[in-house]
């Protein structure tokens, strides 16, 4: 759960990051 | 040669590279949301794929037939490295953000 938890939040940076 | 140049310039450059990756896949159209044909196909089944661990990379096999391994591997690749999918239970397991 952790690891998934880890990945979403990742992933959200990225897109995040993306959208800048 | 202009020093105020600078900032402008970084900020192409990482828009640049996005469009570099999506001309990586060998699909001329672009729809609105700056995603491959392809990847889009890609991403609406991990989007449709109601089980808590997402979707593996078996099934996008299964539902892709008609498309190479290859290309299905590059698409979620770029969708991990774009923030669009992220891996769940193991590497071939994928939920969409």
């Amino acid at each position: 759960l952790v690891r998934i938890q880890k990945n979403k939040a990742a992933a959200l940076l990225r897109l995040a990051a993306r959208n800048v | 040669s202009k020093s105020h140049s600078q900032p402008s310039a970084s900020r192409a450059s990482i828009g640049n590279s996005g469009m570099n990756e999506t001309g990586n896949f060998g699909n001329n159209f672009i729809p609105a949301n700056g995603l491959t044909v392809t990847q889009n196909q890609v991403l609406n089944l991990i989007k449709a794929c109601p089980r808590p661990e997402g979707l593996n990379f078996q099934d996008l096999r299964s539902q892709l037939q008609h498309m190479p391994i290859a290309t299905i591997k590059q698409a979620v690749d770029f969708l991990s490295n774009e923030g669009h999918i992220y891996s769940t239970v193991d590497d071939d397991h994928f939920k969409s953000t």
